[in-house]
């Protein structure tokens, strides 16, 4: 038997946002710590790291590991007919064929109940090393959504330099070229709108516009996003979900040909 | 010109 339930749905609604872009079916593997769920998307350029602890649901119980291979586009759907206040429950059995979402309303007047079908699917893990970065920056999520939003308008991609100075976004096309310079904040008062910067050595790296806008879709969750970066490899981009858990995505960089 | 590299050229399928 599997069950977790969440006094609001808003969490998980907010998590299917932010991964529907990048995801057709994914795996959810469910132990006694918790939900983990690692996918590509089908360019193999970037993938998607979830982790929400057992600790962060209301109620938790997984009798036995299970590996649920779940449709995204459909959960989203099925997610999308909670309200936000609503209690949400995951159930399943042991070696199950579906899953069962319940919503229940605040007042307990109503009570909705959504099956979905699991689908087979090979399990293709991805060893991720431990990796020291050379740079570490923690910024507010919503500018940093605004920054990909104006800089794709120029280009393909954002070049993306990090110095002690600060952290420079940029992008060159056809019509011109833009870019954004973010100093470290002296100090900010507020957590929230930091600028932190964490380097031991500068990098500069550019990264696809199309994925970066995707990742942009989990700033609901959290108000920071730390981006951890060092010279060719990939990019990781983190945001933490409450107290629950995390949403990281890695970005494959390009380099030149 | 800049070529987009994939996940699998960095990290190890296991």
């Amino acid at each position: 038997m599997f069950e977790a339930r969440l006094a609001q749905s808003a969490i998980l609604k907010k998590v299917l946002e932010a991964v529907k872009d990048l995801l057709t079916e994914a795996t959810f593997e469910c132990s006694d710590s918790g939900i983990q769920v690692q996918a590509m998307d089908n360019a193999h350029v970037s993938l998607v790291s979830l982790n929400l602890r057992s600790d962060g649901f209301d109620k938790y119980r997984c009798d036995r590991n299970l590996s649920m291979g779940m449709n995204i586009g459909t959960m989203t759907k099925i997610l999308r007919c909670a309200s936000s206040e609503d209690t949400v429950t995951l159930r399943a059995v042991d070696s199950p064929d579906n899953i069962i979402f319940i919503f229940e309303s605040q007042n307990k007047e109503k009570l909705a109940e959504y099956e979905m079908k699991l689908i087979n699917m090979d399990l293709e893990h991805l060893g991720i090393p431990e990796t020291m970065y050379s740079c570490v920056v923690k910024m507010p999520s919503q500018e940093f959504a605004r920054i990909c939003r104006d800089l794709s308008q120029f280009g393909e991609a954002i070049t993306i330099a990090c110095s002690k100075e600060g952290i420079k976004f940029s992008a060159a096309g056809d019509y011109g070229n833009a870019n954004v310079k973010l100093a470290q904040t002296a100090d900010s008062d507020k957590e929230e709108e930091a600028v932190l910067i964490d380097m031991q050595e500068p990098v500069k790296l550019t990264f696809a516009c199309r994925y970066l806008n995707s990742f942009v879709k989990a700033t609901p969750l959290c108000a920071q996003v730390k981006l951890s970066m060092s010279s060719d490899v990939p990019l990781v981009c983190e945001y933490q979900i409450g107290e629950i858990g995390h949403i990281r995505y890695y970005l494959a960089p390009k380099i030149d040909d | 010109k800049k070529k987009q590299t994939t996940l699998t050229n960095f990290f190890k399928k296991s």
